[in-house]
């Protein structure tokens, strides 16, 4: 089995993979399920069209309780009941509650196996000023790649997708509140269906592996709490306990993550990059016969008021992304309302480009 | 074996499951 890495959905692949989760159904259950979440609670907003971007909810609330339900019972592990996981008060870290053979656990993430990717948010936003999208691997890269139990694991994919304010809470509870009330869709709903608290429960839990050496500095491959001692960063009694979020989506500090030049960069973005890569061709067969059938989508608006667009940039030195139809529109259905149909397409994209690249390569 | 990455864009990673399902039919992946 090869080395896995990923940051933000790819983590969640990542570590699925690692676990034995077989993609399809139970890979594709856990994404639909969450689709199916989000569309339901955006019914409810005076938003229809957004999903992903509905003020205050959380994406990462709508898939944790799913992304674990898969990985456990990948291991053969036994989950807690519907009244227990209902209670507020459940502690998810009662590993011994889900009967998971700790010899069968290590064989599937042995230490170094599985790199998930974070942004340390202290690093980032202390940088003045600060670090630009484009480069790549700046200073706030963290990563955790050894791991006790499943919730090390989920806690830490679950922070390697949040964004604040998009994917997950923007400032707390309290902020988002008022912001769902804003945006028509009462508090209580809220609490009921997503309860807004699997950031805070990874926080807890990324504190804890932080303290226990297992999240390492991106550059130096050191535990990063020694990394920040030996650099002269201070960290108060007080910052620990307030700072619930330490660490934002990996895909912040860095897009593409690899471990060396052989590593095989999966993404569902069209483009040249200097590592061997699984993505959509630069140009889709159908993308002129299609366009002419998505005149409200984001990808017409680009073809009619930018018609000049380069076909490329430069993204950082390891890759240039395309600026094409395609790319646009992918970009338009992950954060605008999917339905199972689409999210099923990019299903079959991601499994046609990788025959495609097996093929090419005489690897099949 | 080389190592695989898994991206980040976009959290709805339904190509990434697509693209796993395929490298393990092929035997690259557990």
């Amino acid at each position: 089995v090869p080395l896995l890495t990923g940051v933000s959905a790819g983590s969640m692949i990542a570590a699925a993979t690692a676990a034995g989760v077989a993609p399809e159904p139970d890979g594709m259950d856990v994404v639909l399920t969450a689709a199916r979440r989000t569309r339901e609670l955006s019914k409810k907003s005076l938003l229809p069209t957004f999903d992903a971007l509905t003020p205050g909810y959380s994406l990462i609330d709508a898939v944790e309780g799913t992304f674990r339900e898969a990985i456990v019972k990948s291991l053969g592990g036994t989950l807690p009941s519907q009244s227990q996981q209902q209670n507020r008060d459940y502690d998810y870290t009662l590993e011994s509650l889900y009967d998971i053979d700790p010899q069968l656990f290590q064989r599937r993430f042995p230490m170094g196996s599985l790199r998930i990717g974070l942004t340390d948010k202290r690093a980032l936003l202390s940088t003045f000023p600060p670090p630009s999208p484009l480069s790549s691997l700046p200073t706030a890269y963290r990563y955790v790649d050894s791991y006790r139990n499943v919730e090390d694991v989920v806690a830490a994919c679950m922070l390697s997708s949040y964004i604040p304010g998009v994917t997950g809470p923007l400032l707390g509870d309290n902020i988002s509140d008022k912001l769902l009330e804003a945006f028509n869709i009462g508090g209580s709903e809220k609490d009921e269906e997503a309860g807004n608290d699997a950031m805070k429960r990874a926080g807890r839990q990324l504190r804890e592996m932080t303290r226990l050496g297992l999240v390492k500095d991106g550059k130096t491959g050191l535990p990063s709490a020694q990394s920040e001692t030996e650099t002269g960063i201070e960290r108060s009694s007080q910052d620990e306990e307030d700072d619930s979020t330490q660490y934002w989506d990996g895909g912040i500090a860095d897009v593409f993550p690899t471990f060396d030049d052989n590593t095989i960069i999966v993404s569902p973005i069209s483009g040249m990059y200097s590592n061997p890569t699984i993505c959509p061709s630069m140009q889709q067969p159908n993308e002129v016969e299609n366009q002419s059938l998505d005149n409200s989508s984001v990808s017409y608006l680009l073809r009619s008021y930018v018609p000049s667009l380069p076909a490329t940039f430069r993204h950082c030195p390891k890759s240039s992304l395309g600026l094409n139809m395609g790319n646009a529109r992918a970009v338009k259905d992950m954060i605008l309302s999917s339905d199972d149909e689409q999210l099923y397409q990019r299903f079959k994209e991601g499994y046609d480009d990788t025959t495609r690249f097996l093929n090419e390569r005489g690897l099949t | 074996l080389p190592s695989i990455g898994f991206s980040g864009a976009g959290f709805l990673g339904c190509y990434h499951v697509g693209v796993s399902a395929c490298l393990q039919r092929h035997g690259w992946l557990g």
